[in-house]
């Protein structure tokens, strides 16, 4: 896995042609609420136990 | 005989009628639990048909002397039901005899994606008119498989399944890498630590907030190969290589701005992290996931 190919799918899944450039001051001073801490969390847990099966 | 580890399974024949034939193979403990499945092939014993009725096929129907026979799997659901998959189909002759064989593969990948403690593995064999309508003859009827014992009580006419079976001790990967042991490309295929730095890609500044990076792995090193005798017998299998078999997903919290506005949005990468790495040979079947 190389650093293109997460960019790659990261744009495919967002259905976006290039990386959006966001400002320091866009982000500066966002939170992140707990309800979209707690799906994060949820996913991350669920992807240990589901694992997709290759060849 | 071809294989590394070679096994016969003895069927046993449970059902039979003028046109299909169900037989039924114990497998548990037939395939250790360390071991790949490469071919599984069924083999039945097509007898002769007496001189007579041939000469008397012959003069009624001279243009038509094949009979399709199918193997199909069949499963009986928990709720008692059954369900069919067909597994091979072909034509045969009424001239022919002595032993055909299927490749049951598939249904031996299916049988192995039930629950434990399995049934049996049941192979459904029909013997069917090569097609219908106009022309049609009765040809299927006069093809038949010897059944468990009934060949003329002469010799092994019954059914049988060959495993041809890759033991991965030898043939698999290894699992992770040893940190302390530097992989060289006559490792064995194993895991590999893969760290990627989000924080350190330019292109993910201000836009991924979590994760800050992530253990990806990679599958390193090389795979045992068959000798080439396997290689003839099995054309269609190409080299074993080292490959991810299982991934797991990544989450991710991202900034996205909609209308002058920032906000965050968890989102999911498929098959961004190797959980296992496997010897695979490529060109194999990929096996079809068995529906409920």
């Amino acid at each position: 896995l190389t650093e293109e190919q997460v960019l790659d799918t990261l744009l495919q899944q967002l259905q976006l042609s290039q990386a959006p450039i966001l400002d320091r001051a866009d982000v500066v001073g966002l939170t992140i609420p707990a309800h979209v801490r707690a799906q994060y969390v949820a996913l991350l847990q669920r992807s240990q136990a589901d694992r997709s099966r290759g060849k | 005989r071809f294989s590394q580890n070679f096994r016969d399974v003895a069927g046993r024949f449970l059902v039979s009628d003028t046109s299909t034939h169900l037989l039924m193979f114990t497998m548990e403990q037939r395939l250790q639990p360390n071991s790949e499945l490469v071919q599984a092939v069924l083999r039945l014993f097509q007898e002769p048909v007496p001189r007579t009725a041939l000469r008397r096929h012959d003069r009624l129907a001279p243009h038509s002397a094949r009979a399709r026979v199918t193997i199909e799997w069949l499963r009986v659901r928990e709720d008692g039901s059954n369900r069919t998959s067909l597994i091979d189909s072909r034509l045969v002759s009424i001239h022919e005899s002595g032993w055909k064989a299927f490749d049951v593969t598939e249904a031996v990948n299916f049988w192995q994606q039930l629950n434990r403690p399995r049934q049996p593995l049941l192979l459904q064999v029909s013997v069917q008119r090569e097609h219908l309508g106009p022309g049609a003859t009765s040809a299927h009827k006069l093809v038949r498989f010897a059944a468990q014992g009934t060949w003329r009580g002469e010799g092994p006419g019954e059914p049988q399944l060959e495993l041809h079976t890759l033991d991965l001790k030898d043939y698999g990967a290894q699992g992770n890498c040893d940190p302390e042991a530097p992989v060289t490309e006559g490792s064995r295929c194993c895991r590999q630590e893969l760290y990627l730095d989000l924080q350190g890609m330019k292109w993910a500044e201000n836009w991924v907030l979590e994760p800050p990076g992530f253990l990806a792995y990679e599958c390193v090193g090389s795979c045992l190969q068959p000798p080439e005798s396997l290689s003839i017998k099995w054309p269609f299998l190409g080299p074993r290589q080292c490959i991810a078999s299982e991934t797991a997903s990544l989450p991710m919290i991202i900034s996205m701005k909609e209308g002058g506005r920032t906000r965050p949005q968890v989102i999911s990468l498929p098959n961004m992290r190797v959980q296992k790495c496997s010897c695979a040979s490529d060109g194999a079947l990929v096996p079809r996931r068995l529906e409920p």
